[in-house]
């Protein structure tokens, strides 16, 4: 049986946001100390993989490992029906044909409930093994979400260039072109203002900027997004939880 | 520019 409440049912909601544009079906496995789950875009191209530890749960209860296979969309429907504020349980038992999504706010003694009927979704699971990264920026997420929607606007593709020094954004399409430059700095008023870099190669690599404009959407999880560049492998792009983490590995584009 | 790759290309499949 699984029992998973979460103290307040944005937070599901702004995890679910975070990427349900950029992929459909999802495994979610829940497990004993938590709740996983992994998913890659139809284009292959985009990895979303996700850690709720069970400490970002008021309360979390799972006996038995179940999968639960949902359709997006249809979640994000159901989510909409509860209020931010109100407490969301999450229901199922060990052989589950549906998920009860359980909403409460206890202020007004209102409960609602609703039923979800669960998929069996055939997705390969993809092994990513610890990598190297040549490069690790740690900068605020509406930082990075300003740069990419802005210059996402002017071609399909975000050139991302570190050296020791300078993190630089460029794009170069037919309308003309733009760079963005942010050299690191600590903010000791606001920590989570600063722009740390840790370099050991430099890099220059290009992503597709539809893949970038999907990853931005999980902003609304943490105010920082931690970005690990190699020349080697896909970037990887990660939100933060209390416990937890909602990461994004997109492959580059190579030059002809 | 350039030829977008796939993850398949990096990551194992099991």
């Amino acid at each position: 049986m699984l029992e998973a409440k979460f103290e307040q049912a944005s937070l599901f909601k702004r995890i679910i946001d975070g990427f349900k544009d950029c992929v459909q079906l999802v495994n979610f496995q829940c497990k004993e100390d938590g709740i996983i789950a992994q998913a890659v875009d139809d284009s292959r191209v985009l990895l979303v993989s996700l850690e709720i530890g069970k400490d970002a749960f008021q309360e979390f209860r799972c006996d038995h490992p179940i999968t639960l296979g949902m359709d997006l969309n249809s979640l994000s429907k159901i989510l909409r029906c509860g209020n931010n504020t109100d407490s969301l349980t999450l229901i199922a038992d060990d052989t589950p044909d549906s998920l009860l999504l359980l909403f409460e706010d206890t202020k007004r003694e209102r409960i609602s409930e609703y039923s979800l009927k669960l998929m069996d979704i055939d997705a390969d699971f993809l092994k990513i093994e610890e990598l190297q990264y040549d490069t690790t920026i740690m900068m605020p997420s509406a930082d990075f979400s300003k740069t990419v929607r802005d210059l996402s606007q002017l071609s399909d593709s975000l050139n991302i260039l570190v050296t020791k020094e300078t993190i630089k954004f460029v794009t170069d399409g037919d309308i003309g072109s733009g760079s963005v430059i942010m050299k690191p700095f600590i903010d000791m008023e606001n920590p989570d203002e600063s722009i740390k870099l840790e370099m050991e190669q430099p890099v220059d690599l290009t992503f597709g900027s539809k893949y970038l404009l999907d990853i931005v959407k999980g902003s609304a999880l943490s105010n920082k997004i931690g970005i690990r560049l190699s020349s080697e492998a896909p970037a990887l792009f990660q939100f933060d939880l209390t416990s937890g983490f909602l990461q994004f590995f997109l492959a580059p584009k190579f030059s002809d | 520019a350039g030829v977008q790759t796939r993850l398949e290309g990096f990551f194992k499949v099991v």
